[in-house]
């Protein structure tokens, strides 16, 4: 049997709401070391990689590996159901044909529980090769999303280029063309606001701004977002969930 | 310019 209680419910509304529209259906996977998800969109030109901790859950238990599928907008139903204050408990027997989610209050004055059908998907787990990055950016998550929303109006695509002190982001279309750059600023303040450049090899590379616009849906789930440049290869977006686990978008180059 | 899918990178040949 699967049994999993996360005190703060919000953290899977978030985690859903950020990848539903990038995936339609997902296996979910659960052992004991946590629950994971590994997808590709449609097209395969991004994949999704979350996994969340067993000991990030205030309660764990997996007696058996299962892996439930799901289709991404029918789990945003059912969690759009939960409270934002609520805690959600996971439940699901080892060849059940659903998943349990149970919602309660803060005050446990309120007790909800949905059933979802589990569904059958086919689904091929790729090995992600670890690489050394030529570069890792690590920037407030909400100047990202700022920055490819901006780039967006103008543009299609982004070239991301690194350099030891700066980041820059520069795009061009019908209108004109725009560049937004960020410095390195290790700000001790306010770490919340600071931005890191790791640097072995100054990198540049392009991407599809929509995809990224998508990936920015996951800025609630973390301050900073981490990127991960290697040239020619796909770049990592990286969204640590603090003391639960992490959701990384990978993103072909164009 | 076309996009490339992650096959390329991921997929183990």
């Amino acid at each position: 049997m699967f049994e999993a209680r996360l005190a703060q419910g919000a953290l899977l509304k978030k985690v859903v709401e950020a990848i539903k529209d990038l995936i339609e259906d997902a296996n979910f996977d659960c052992n004991n070391s946590g629950f994971s998800l590994q997808a590709m969109d449609s097209s395969h030109v991004s994949l999704v990689a979350l996994s969340l901790r067993a000991d990030g859950f205030e309660h764990y238990r997996c007696d058996r590996n299962i892996s439930m599928g799901m289709k991404l907008a029918n789990l945003s139903k059912i969690l759009k159901c939960a409270g934002n204050d609520d805690a959600i408990t996971m439940k699901s027997e080892d060849n059940g044909d659903t998943i349990t989610f149970m919602f309660e209050s803060p005050n446990q004055e309120r007790l909800s529980e949905f059933d979802l059908k589990l569904m059958d998907i086919d689904s091929e787990h790729l090995g992600i090769p670890e690489a050394e990055y030529d570069a890792t950016v690590k920037v407030p998550s909400s100047e990202f999303q700022r920055i490819v929303k901006d780039l967006a109006s103008i543009g299609d695509t982004v070239e991301i280029s690194v350099t030891k002190d700066a980041v820059k982001f520069s795009t061009s279309g019908d209108i004109g063309s725009a560049n937004i750059m960020c410095r390195q600023n290790k700000s001790v303040d306010k770490p919340e606001e600071s931005t890191e450049i790791d640097i072995n090899e100054p990198v540049a590379l392009t991407f599809a701004l929509r995809y990224l616009n998508s990936f920015a849906k996951a800025t609630p789930l973390s301050p900073h977002v981490v990127l991960k440049l290697s040239k020619d290869l796909p770049v990592v977006v990286e969204y640590h969930i603090p003391d639960v686990g992490r959701l990384g978008f990978y993103l072909a180059p164009k | 310019m076309g996009q490339k899918s992650l096959d390329a990178f991921f997929k183990r040949p």
